[in-house]
């Protein structure tokens, strides 16, 4: 799977992911990739996530919804909201990771996984910077 | 005013001791690639739903991430692809589900979301809303890589993922 969250200059948001899914499945399964409020969710002023990993745990914790109402609701800033999320799916069985930016463009990445391919790149960091582990 | 990108290609079981130091370059070279084509758009001015279509599409035309060229394989040895897309400042989005044939997944979800009434489409109707509005289209045979094959193999023989509850599903 793979995803991109982005603020641009106008203050806008807005998120994006696109998968093959995972090996082996069967009977047309999908996952959380292509389901609006569980892989993706963007919301201006608030948040953008894209998700990754065992889609059937980031579809029944709504994962990526959850992160923005974390941030809404609760007033969690968006490392925590991501991390809090992550942790919610770990303790159903799940695992993988997401990506997200709030309102204001700060990037946040949660995970359970040994790793994560993902980078950020912004007007305050020009230069990208990517992590694997 | 300020603008911000992050992007993910995939979480998993990746250990320190997998990558040989050229296939970790090669991962960082992708990554960087997709950070370049999404942040043109956004120093430019460009809409945040812009920079990320052009971000996951360099991602997805990339064989070593699992979307588009290089998407792993269905039990029946297919490649089915599914992508999603949502626009923060409407809360307009749109989904696709199980496409063959749409070189750009993501591309055919932001049609789903500007060029219909609907969010997601899924399956041989997403492939005949693809191939009416004129996304570029490819044979499925395109989507295929030696590596993903192989994963399928191993993963036929030794069914592992039946085994963790976690992966129960594929």
């Amino acid at each position: 799977t793979v995803g991109a969250v982005a603020l641009d200059q106008a203050g806008h948001v807005a998120a994006a992911t696109s998968t093959g899914g995972m090996t082996g499945k069967r009977w047309g399964r999908i996952g959380d990739s292509p389901i609006i409020g569980a892989g993706t969710y963007a919301r201006d002023g608030v948040c953008a996530v894209s998700a990754t990993g065992s889609g059937e745990y980031f579809i029944r914790e709504t994962a990526a919804r959850q992160v923005c109402d974390r941030i809404a609701w609760k007033g969690q800033g968006v490392q925590q909201a991501g991390d809090d999320t992550i942790k919610s799916i770990g303790a159903i069985g799940g695992d993988g990771g997401l990506i997200a930016i709030d309102g204001q463009g700060r990037a946040a990445f949660s995970m359970n996984d040994l790793g994560m391919y993902r980078g950020a790149v912004s007007s305050a960091h020009p230069v990208a910077r990517t992590a694997i582990f | 005013g300020p603008w911000s990108l992050a992007i993910h290609g995939g979480a998993g079981v990746i250990k320190r001791g997998d990558l040989t130091p050229e296939k970790e370059a090669a991962y960082r070279a992708g990554l960087d690639a997709a950070m370049a084509a999404g942040a043109k758009v956004l120093k430019a001015g460009g809409s945040s739903l812009d920079a990320v279509e052009a971000t996951v599409r360099v991602l997805e035309d990339n064989p070593l991430f699992n979307a588009g060229k290089g998407a792993v394989f269905t039990a029946e040895g297919k490649n089915e692809l599914d992508a999603s897309i949502m626009d923060g400042k409407t809360l307009k989005a749109g989904a696709v589900a199980g496409v063959t044939r749409t070189k750009n997944p993501i591309s055919l979800a932001r049609a789903v979301m500007e060029q219909s009434p609907h969010v997601l489409l899924a399956r041989d109707g997403a492939d005949q809303f693809s191939k009416e509005k004129g996304l570029e289209q490819v044979d499925p045979s395109y989507f295929r890589t030696e590596e993903r094959w192989k994963q399928l193999e191993t993963w036929r023989k030794n069914h592992q993922a039946a085994l963790d509850p976690t992966h129960l599903f594929g």
